[in-house]
């Protein structure tokens, strides 16, 4: 636990030597950090210049495409507030991402290893660098789409980078509304889960949820299995917290600002800055005892495991690493700080965490994958007027087949199964037209076609470049880029 | 995927250009009839 304060060398991106080696000559690969999305993450010393960055490394088996995705986001970035990408590296069967090491981990890393919520100025200064983080996003036509207190990381020095751009999306002027169900069930917009097209303001709606998990220790409706609360969100009204009266006005009124059910009428980052539970955040120095706590604690847990492992003859006390089970509130008149439960157990105030099952387990949810986004499903299932199954049913299905079966099932059956033909509705209509109208109609076929034909062409071209790119760039680094 | 992308367009279009076709198909036969 050292909170160093020497200048942290500033690493802007691996320099062309350093791409052309291979990746253990240019790193020393310290430790796991844990697991991310598509991969797992490593911490690692960067042998030139002692500098700690974070190396992902991704199967090349598993989507590349997304990862791609990721990787160009991150390039396409250059905020404080964002995690920075300074090389990638193909090594054997991995792809290495590196990337700007956060040492304080997540906020919930750090929420669950002190078995702590943050307290309301803890909580404003965090959301601050994260509106900061997400103006500069939107600004850049981005969405993040995966907002939420695991995604939110910390450096030792109290800053606040937002991370996991796994399912980050980009929004084109043709596309100003996308319709992917993406994000993590809890943490996700209304119009996200109803699948009517959204846009950044979908983001602010996380981070809405995400000051409550923050507050709380979980997300709303996070003891209620993922597929009802996905019904419950769209329908009920905006949640709140558990207990308003423990929380400042100022609290509660931005929380209810981001969770604004219509996205029209929801602030975005550039308005909510100027709220005044954010102008008042103090600086992030604030952090740096709950840093300092949490890393510690870490410090702690890695030498308790360590003793356990030379004593072998103890068992399995692994099972109060992490989760304490039960999380009480220290007191009314306090910060909103929760504890271990203990002596001080009341049980009239006892949060109880499930063992983090629905939460943490259920991860993030991508439905409609891009590929399929693009072949325009949502579109199709308007126009033929079928009774769509929403996505999410299809998502749990498929999670559900997978786990019995560990098998993946027929895209392209999918995709003949949308495919455009005419309805009943349109025959009709077609009995109301003209000969000349028909004949009108049977001219602008052939240049309605090719007006499709092309835009789906550009399309797939817009996706296959990040991936020429990248092949591109490995053959010119040889192997790196 | 853009092959069945395509795919799918071309023969959506078939579809509809078909139905198009027999309705004015229809319109011709009728007018005949009446004629």
């Amino acid at each position: 636990v050292q909170l160093r304060n020497n200048p942290r060398r500033q690493l802007k991106k691996l320099s062309e030597d350093s791409l052309t080696k291979q990746p253990e000559e240019v790193f020393d690969v310290l430790e796991k950090l844990g697991e991310g999305s598509y991969g797992s993450v490593f911490k690692a010393n960067f042998k030139e210049t002692g500098e700690i960055v974070a190396i992902k490394q991704v199967p090349v088996e598993s989507d590349l495409q997304e990862i791609i995705k990721e990787i160009s986001i991150m390039q396409q970035c250059n905020s404080p507030h964002v995690v920075r990408y300074y090389g990638s590296y193909f090594k054997d069967s991995d792809l290495w991402i590196v990337m700007e090491y956060c040492g304080a981990g997540s906020i919930s890393d750090i929420i669950r290893l002190r078995n702590k919520t943050l307290t309301e100025e803890e909580i404003a200064m965090v959301v601050q660098s994260t509106l900061k983080g997400l103006e500069y996003l939107h600004f850049m036509r981005k969405i993040h789409r995966d907002i939420k207190a695991g995604n939110i990381l910390l450096n030792t020095e109290g800053q606040v980078k937002l991370a996991d751009f796994g399912v980050a999306g980009q929004l084109t002027d043709t596309m100003a509304k996308r319709n992917t169900v993406i994000g993590t069930p809890f943490w996700m917009a209304p119009e996200v889960i109803q699948e009517i097209g959204y846009n950044c303001v979908a983001d602010i709606w996380s981070l809405g949820i995400t000051a409550i998990e923050m507050a709380e220790g979980k997300p709303p409706y996070a003891d209620i299995h993922p597929m009802r609360a996905i019904f419950m969100i769209p329908t009920n009204p905006p949640p709140t917290f558990r207990n308003p009266e423990q929380w400042s006005q100022p609290f509660r009124d931005f929380v209810s600002q981001c969770l604004v059910k219509n996205p029209e009428n929801r602030a975005t980052a550039t308005q909510l800055l100027q709220h005044p539970f954010i102008k008042n955040a103090k600086s992030n120095s604030i952090l740096k005892a709950l840093i300092t706590d949490a890393m510690e604690i870490k410090l702690k847990k890695l030498e308790a495991q360590l003793r356990e492992q030379d004593q072998e003859d103890e068992e399995n006390s692994e099972d109060d690493e992490v989760d304490q089970g039960t999380m009480v509130r220290a007191g009314p008149s306090d910060s909103g700080t929760i504890r271990a439960a203990g002596s001080l157990g009341e049980p009239a105030r006892t949060l109880i965490e499930h063992d983090g099952t629905m939460v943490s387990q259920l991860g993030t949810m991508v439905i409609n994958s891009d590929d399929e986004d693009d072949a325009g499903t949502m579109k199709r299932r308007e126009e033929t007027m079928q009774p769509a199954k929403p996505s999410f049913l299809e998502y749990f299905e498929q999670k559900e087949k997978e786990a019995n079966h560990n098998s993946g099932a027929g895209d392209a059956d999918h995709i003949v199964d949308t495919r455009k033909l005419p309805t009943e509705s349109d025959m009709d209509t077609m009995r109301t037209w003209s000969v000349e109208e028909l004949r009108v109609k049977l001219a602008s076929l052939d240049p309605q076609m090719e007006q499709e034909i092309e835009e789906i062409r550009q399309r797939y071209q817009a996706k296959r470049q990040p991936i020429m790119d990248a092949i591109e760039a490995k053959k010119r680094r040889q192997q790196n880029f | 995927l853009f092959m069945k992308e395509l795919e799918r367009i071309v023969k959506s279009y078939e579809a509809y250009r078909q139905a198009l076709l027999s309705e004015v198909d229809t319109r011709k036969q009728r007018q005949q009839w009446y004629a």
